[in-house]
């Protein structure tokens, strides 16, 4: 930002700019500017160093009441979704491996049974992972796939069971149905006193988009966690705002690397910080 | 949709007889938002605008019986030419082997539009040989054959424990003793931050001369399009865009910050996961699309 000698509209239109740059899209940051100019009439801000900080601390406050944790009880079932491309299976290796570390023992479920290589794939993660993997041949019914798992983790006394999905558009009714028969198997045959977590992972570098498919994807399985991915990126992902205020789905995860490490848990502060 | 708001602005204007600026000021508060909404960047909607204006204010609106239909014409018009020209050929070389190299950020869908490619170009009557020089993604190589075969067009390969710029010289003797007359390479995603990464694909440009770099795009890429397509341009030199997964309802205002951006030719988009799922770039429908 450039130096201000007071409080003025140029400054309220660089945070602005600065806003809408890190895609929080139009709405969302006329909701905050609103807020931002009431703020500082309330605490009564004279110097124009500190109007940053108060739209920092808005935007956190913002997303501290939609931040949730990394899922900590067992057993526990994870279907993670989302659009083509996002991270979903890379995020997989990670959470696998996170668990690990905690001493869980992990299965992960080859439910893309449809991409090239998507199983080759996934396998690679798992062995990186030291997790178990239940795989069908390409081609098969993903439900199968799952339900495998799911019956194979229950014998095998599995604490955590992480099911991989095909990329799909949020627009693509018929793949929508397939994602919702996979969770009916999940909610059917997870074991009874089962965790279950729906994970949606983001993609940083997307613009509005994100929204409908925040939207879409919650309604036909009831996401109960974002996870956003390539945050190493140079995009912000301040789309997230929007998302967190129509959705209420809490942003659990951040993937901020290829590496199986690259995963952390998100922070509001560390992310308000970012975005200015 | 836009041509609708901008519809309801001039009613209401029609009323008070003649145009003002500040009517016309109002109307590209419409666009404006418009264009955010479909994530085209920032500044060039702010240049956008600007020129718009001019012509907004001009005795073709300001004399019009019909000011918010000339306002609109005006928009997409102006959208369209900004858009470029359909140029969705691909530039083979007039004799030897054409090199393309398919580049940009992770998961964008340069193996599955590498995949399509080589289906079209085998369709045009060339020889494609495909080249996996991803050795990093898990299971990178493994897809490409698998696109490959789907494609029937032969797929080259040394692994994963060779680097990529071996892999790519070594994938040009092959090609001109096994008569392929296109060479088309499959990079692992990067991010244009990352200056190892990006002096990889410098190394590579170097060694084979490619006659084509396309940065290959997600459609529903917001802001920081701008950035990633600056960057790549800049350290590399792009010679054209393809935009992927413009099946979805993405409005893809990335295309024209892209372009803005770059000067290069969107050449082909991506409309879907299936070989034959590639389309040519119309400037028409894209202007349409962001539009809403
Ligand atoms: N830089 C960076 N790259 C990432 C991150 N997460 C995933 N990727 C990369 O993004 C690309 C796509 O990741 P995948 O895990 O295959 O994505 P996906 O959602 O499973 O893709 P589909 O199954 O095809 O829909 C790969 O190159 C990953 O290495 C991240 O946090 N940072
Ligand atoms: N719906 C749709 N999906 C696409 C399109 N193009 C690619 N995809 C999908 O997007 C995902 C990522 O495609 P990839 O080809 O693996 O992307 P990539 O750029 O090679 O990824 P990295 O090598 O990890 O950087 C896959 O699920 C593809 O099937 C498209 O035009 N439409
Ligand atoms: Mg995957
Ligand atoms: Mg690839």
């Amino acid at each position: 930002l450039t130096s201000h000698k007071k409080i003025d509209e140029g400054l309220f239109e660089e945070l602005e700019e600065v806003l809408i740059t890190a895609d929080v899209g139009v709405d969302t940051t006329i909701e905050l500017m609103d807020d931002l100019r009431e703020k500082i009439k309330q605490e009564k801000t004279s110097n124009p160093e500190d109007v940053k900080d108060v739209l920092k601390a808005l935007i956190q406050e913002k997303l501290k009441q939609y931040s949730g944790k990394l899922p900590d009880e067992y057993p526990l079932v994870i279907m993670v979704v989302g659009v083509n491309g996002s991270g979903k299976t890379t995020t997989i290796g990670k959470l696998a491996y996170k668990y690990r570390e905690k001493g869980k023992k992990v299965l992960v479920g080859a439910g893309d049974t449809f991409r090239a290589a998507a199983v080759e794939q996934l396998e690679i993660w798992a062995n990186r992972a030291d997790a178990g993997i239940i795989k069908h041949k390409a081609g098969s019914d993903p439900s199968a796939v799952i339900y495998d798992a799911l019956k194979a983790a229950a014998a095998r006394g599995i604490d955590v069971v992480i099911c991989d999905t095909a990329g799909r558009l949020q627009t693509q009714k018929n793949l929508m149905e397939e994602l919702k028969k996979i969770y009916r198997v999940i909610t059917n045959e997870a074991p009874k006193n089962a965790a279950v977590e729906v994970l949606l992972v983001l993609d940083a570098t997307t613009g509005q988009n994100a929204l409908s498919q925040a939207k879409l994807f919650k309604e036909a399985v009831d996401v109960s966690g974002i996870a956003l991915t390539k945050l190493d990126g140079t995009a912000k992902g301040g789309i997230i705002l929007a998302v967190t205020n129509h959705t209420h789905i809490p942003i659990k995860l951040i993937g901020v690397g290829e590496g199986i490490e690259d995963l952390q848990e998100f922070d509001p502060e560390a992310f308000a910080d970012a975005l200015l | 949709s836009l041509s609708e708001k901008l519809q309801n602005v001039f009613k209401k204007l029609r009323s008070k007889g003649k145009l003002s600026e500040k009517d016309v000021k109002k109307a590209m508060r419409e666009v404006k938002l418009a264009l955010l909404e479909a994530d085209v960047n920032f500044k060039v909607v702010k240049k956008f605008i600007n020129r718009v204006t001019e012509r907004a204010v001009g005795q073709e609106v300001m004399k019009s019986l019909t000011p918010g239909q000339q306002v609109v014409k005006i928009v997409r018009d102006e959208l369209t030419d900004l858009m470029g020209k359909t140029s969705s050929q691909i530039n083979y070389s007039p004799g030897g082997i054409t090199v393309i190299l398919l580049v940009g950020l992770q998961g964008a869908g340069k193996t599955t539009t590498a995949g399509k490619l080589a289906y079209r170009i085998k369709k045009e009557g060339h020889y494609p040989l495909l080249v996996a020089a991803d050795v990093y993604r898990p299971a990178a190589v493994k897809q490409l054959q698998v696109v490959g075969e789907r494609a029937d067009v032969p797929v080259f390969a040394m692994g994963e424990k060779n680097s990529p710029v071996d892999i790519v010289k070594a994938s040009m003797s092959f090609a001109k003793n096994n008569g392929r007359d296109v060479v088309l390479v499959d990079t692992a995603g990067r991010l244009h931050i990352d200056e190892t990464l990006m002096e990889e694909l410098h190394q590579m440009k170097k060694a084979v001369h490619p006659h084509e770099i396309l940065l290959v795009v997600d459609a529903m890429t917001g802001q920081d399009a701008v950035n990633v397509a600056d960057s790549f341009n800049k350290k590399l030199g792009i010679d054209g865009v393809i935009l992927t997964k413009l099946d979805g309802d993405t409005r893809g205002g990335a295309a024209i910050s892209v372009k803005a951006v770059t000067e290069c030719p969107i050449k082909f988009v991506g409309t879907g996961e299936k070989l034959e799922e590639m389309e040519p770039f119309y400037p028409d429908r894209m202007a349409s699309r962001i539009l809403g």
